[in-house]
């Protein structure tokens, strides 16, 4: 563990309480993308599977079970508990156009043909994708509620945190997770524009963010 | 291919 991944980790997980406590606390899911949702529970899931068969620490079986439990919590509260305020009309990503590439790729570029590490693959790639909706969902609404874009902007930064945690294990141990590093790039690199967004425009003070 | 590694990330 480095203080790079410490802190990545820290800010995924403010980032999906931000999200919770948002729509639990403003029985509101307004603005907020059910889709991108579904598909982190699904990252999580097709992640996670060995939380019962390896164990590597009490930090990594607490954080998977919290990002398990949030993440599913987050998704009822959007598609039942407060699906009166669900925008569908505005959440109208076609998630198929991610999925069957996806699928279709982890099949392709894996480390090992076997069940546990192709839905791990699938976990990383999709993950690189799973935000499309929500980023999709906002320029078409053209805009974001400010709690929104600070979900947004933790989420996005702990990615970037993952990258600089894999800089700093190449060179002090010599890891090298291909797969995880070119996700996370890409992952990283769907947020550039939002934080530039983020910091000329949130960050000024600006109730909401609006997209010129 | 990578060695088989233990998937200590989350």
């Amino acid at each position: 563990m480095n203080v790079f991944r410490l802190l990545g980790d820290v800010s995924h997980l403010v980032a999906i309480i931000i999200l919770f406590l948002k729509i639990f606390r403003s029985k509101s899911c307004a603005g907020i993308s059910g889709k991108s949702q579904v598909l982190f529970a699904l990252v999580f899931t097709t992640r996670y599977l060995d939380l019962f068969t390896s164990f590597i620490s009490i930090y990594n079986t607490v954080m998977k079970v919290v990002f398990l439990v949030l993440s599913y919590a987050t998704v009822y509260l959007i598609y039942l508990r407060f699906r009166s305020s669900y925008d569908s009309e505005s959440d109208t990503f076609r998630v198929e156009f991610l999925l069957v590439p996806v699928a279709g790729l982890s099949f392709l570029e894996n480390y090992d043909f076997t069940p546990i590490e192709i839905l791990w693959t699938f976990s990383i790639y999709l993950e690189s994708v799973a935000i499309l909706p929500q980023l999709f969902m906002i320029t078409k609404t053209g805009e974001a509620e400010s709690i929104t874009t600070h979900y947004l902007f933790f989420l996005g930064l702990y990615r970037a945190l993952y990258l600089a945690n894999w800089v700093w294990r190449y060179h002090t141990e010599g890891f090298f997770d291909q797969i995880a590093v070119v996700s996370g790039v890409v992952q990283t690199i769907f947020y550039c524009d939002f934080f530039y967004l983020y910091v000329t425009k949130v960050l000024k003070g600006n109730s909401k963010l609006t997209l010129p | 291919k990578l060695n088989e590694k233990k998937k200590d990330e989350l």
